[in-house]
């Protein structure tokens, strides 16, 4: 709830907060990947 | 108390992801993905566009979102008890549908800092009569035939009761202001206005055209600097001096809860012999050991300030405005305002209203309930306020400012705490961008005489709760 | 703008930029960063230099609907921190992104063309010239 609060997808509807989860997934697992393959 | 850094990158990171949704939202209604609810007339040719479509940008995409937590139709007086209308929205607060109930709440967001807004009691009774004498109100301007005995009666009563020679009423808090400045300054004359104004006054001074200097909120060093560095320069462009200087303040802040610091405010007027307009929206009534604002509070002379103004909004259950001082400046305003040739003259029940407000205040009513409401507003203040930062909470302004700004700081935590209040069933009032700035999103609360130590002690409890709920304990000051 | 803290958020979004562009295993550093330069420099012409007027309705009876963010700064002065700091920070970029495609040319070309978008409105002599 804290996190929905303080990243504002508490205001928005339900398909745009699993918009922004996926892209951020997306976007930590895309992270890691290209660490893991640079280090 | 500065709020903690991190706290404020967050808070810009939630901006940035409302935007972008925003602007995905807005890339779908022009393309058609999603039906566009906003404007109905949409198939017609030839509608010019009104406003730039950026400029409801915010509206259209982010206040939309919160709006049910704001303007909520109420079917009561705003006493310390509200009777609220419940709105259902099948689609986000586009729209919104009355299921017929009503809810039950207390009042911590109304500003009725005596508590006189009721509609019982003697002053009522009062009321009634002139109804009876009166009409309800006159469609008449003060130039022609609107002044009424009731309005003589309240204007002799108000300088009195401020303890300066005359006064003029207007049927309006926010007109007051702006229909009036233009009479005392004009082209060629220097307004020092505070950062935070409010915007009748801005209002005020941009139709007086007179140039406008703003120094930062409360802060009289500032205030002194900007005003000698003016008064060197002299106007813009010739260097002429300035024909009039003039310093342009609140009482209280609305926004702020803060209280102007009158007596330095006092020194630089008598040091520079500049003059003094004072707001005293939300002090008149509100503080001080008598309920004579500012000038009471900290025991300065009301003679000292030049144009004393004020409304019967906050602390009189009424409406409407006044100026006050010397009788030679009263009667130059009454000639050349706007709001006496224009605007319709203030209705004689109103007027009785704030006469029998005013009369009890000063304990002329026979009884000492005035001086006990006025009691009553400081004691639950300091408590209220003295509890919340028990709690850990950020309060801003003074202690004795019954304006409870408790910040926030991230935008969707202000409706989330109102919903939350609501269902709780107390009332509370947020406030976000624009009228404050991106990171100080605040809940605030407007103590009243009428609250009773059970309704402070409920929300205090309930704020306690979710403080923790939804960590918005920020203060970093060890508790006491 | 002028806001504690905006300053620092505003370095940290262009940091999140290019470590988002970075997660792309495709990508090669050179692109990566050219495409954050590039990015930056659209966004912010787009946000300081076409916007015009205000996201919500001001009271001033639209008195700025017509200047655009850039103009809108500090009620118009020239040479303030927070239009130092706006004008400094592309060019920064620039270097950075000019060093890490190891002087290209190509690269360089886009990177020069982008950096004059974003400095050339920025430029007092441009200001409210349509």
């Amino acid at each position: 709830f804290v996190y929905e609060l303080r990243t504002s997808l508490y205001m928005l509807e339900p398909w745009e907060k699993t918009t922004f989860n996926t892209a951020l997934l997306a976007f930590i697992a895309m992270a890691s990947y290209t660490t893991y393959a640079f280090l | 108390e500065e709020v903690p850094f991190h706290i404020i990158l967050i808070c810009y990171l939630s901006y940035v992801v409302l935007i972008l949704f925003g602007y995905m939202r807005d890339l779908m209604r022009k393309t058609g993905l999603e039906r566009n609810t906003n404007a109905v007339e949409r198939d017609r040719e030839g509608y010019v566009q009104l406003y730039q479509s950026f400029e409801s940008f915010y509206t259209r995409n982010i206040y939309r979102r919160i709006r049910d937590a704001w303007n909520m139709p109420i079917a009561s007086v705003p006493g310390a008890r509200i009777t609220i209308i419940d709105r259902l929205t099948p689609d986000y607060n586009n729209t919104f549908s009355y299921p017929g109930t009503k809810t039950e709440a207390i009042n911590m967001g109304s500003y009725n800092y005596l508590g006189f807004a009721e509609n019982t009691g003697p002053i009522i009774e009062n009321v009634n009569n002139t109804i009876d004498q009166y009409i309800v109100g006159v469609g008449t301007t003060r130039h022609e035939l609107g002044t009424t005995e009731a309005i003589s009666q309240l204007e002799t009563l108000t300088a009195r009761y401020l303890g300066v020679e005359s006064s003029v009423v207007f049927g309006m808090g926010f007109g007051t202001n702006a229909t009036n400045i233009h009479t005392i300054v004009g082209k060629g004359c220097l307004v020092l206005s505070d950062e935070l104004n409010h915007a009748s006054l801005i209002l005020g001074c941009r139709l007086s055209r007179a140039t406008v200097r703003t120094f930062r909120h409360n802060d009289m060093r500032d205030l002194e600097r900007k005003l000698r560095e003016q008064l060197v320069l002299g106007q813009p462009r010739t260097h002429r001096e300035w024909k009039k200087v003039i310093i342009i303040v609140e009482g209280i802040y609305s926004m702020e809860g803060s209280i102007i610091d009158l007596p330095e405010l006092i020194r630089i007027k008598k040091k520079y012999k500049c003059y003094v307009y004072l707001d005293e929206a939300h002090s008149i009534g509100a503080i001080g050991p008598h309920g004579r604002g500012v000038c009471d509070y900290y025991g300065c002379d009301p003679n000292d300030i030049d144009i004393l103004m004020g409304t019967f909004t906050k602390s009189f259950g009424a409406a409407g405005g006044y100026l006050a001082g010397k009788k030679s400046l009263i009667d130059h305003i009454r000639v050349h305002s706007y709001g006496d040739a224009y605007a319709c003259a203030m209705a004689p029940l109103v007027a009785t209203q704030i006469s029998s407000v005013m009369t009890t205040l000063m304990g002329e009513d026979g009884t000492n309930q005035g001086q006990q409401r006025i009691k009553q507003l400081a004691r639950n203040t300091r408590y209220f306020r003295r509890k919340l930062n028990q709690l850990g909470f950020i309060l801003y302004g003074n202690d004795d400012s019954p304006v409870v700004p408790l910040m926030l700081y991230f935008l969707p935590k202000i409706p989330a705490v109102i919903r939350m209040a609501y269902k709780e069933g107390i009332g509370f009032i947020g406030a976000g961008f624009p009228a404050t700035s991106l990171t100080t999103g605040r809940v605030r609360f407007c103590i009243s005489a009428s609250h009773t130590r059970e309704m402070l002690d409920k929300s205090i409890e309930f704020m306690d709760e979710i403080g923790d709920k939804l960590e918005i304990k920020y203060s970093a000051r060890r508790r006491s | 703008l002028n806001s504690r803290g905006m300053w620092l958020s505003y370095a940290c979004g262009v940091l999140v930029l290019h470590l988002a562009l970075l997660s792309f295993p495709f990508l090669s550093v050179a692109t990566v960063w050219t495409l954050t330069n590039v990015i930056h420099n659209l966004v912010m012409f787009v946000f300081l230099h076409v916007l015009k007027g205000t996201p919500w309705e001001s009271g001033d009876q639209g008195k700025v609907r017509k200047l655009t963010h850039w103009e809108q700064i500090d009620d118009g002065i020239q040479f303030t921190s927070t239009r130092k700091f706006l004008t400094v920070v592309p060019i920064i970029l620039f270097f950075l992104t000019s060093f890490y495609t190891k002087y290209d040319s190509f690269h360089f070309v886009v990177n020069f063309i982008a950096l004059l978008l974003v400095l050339l409105p920025k430029l007092p002599q441009f200001h409210c010239v349509r």
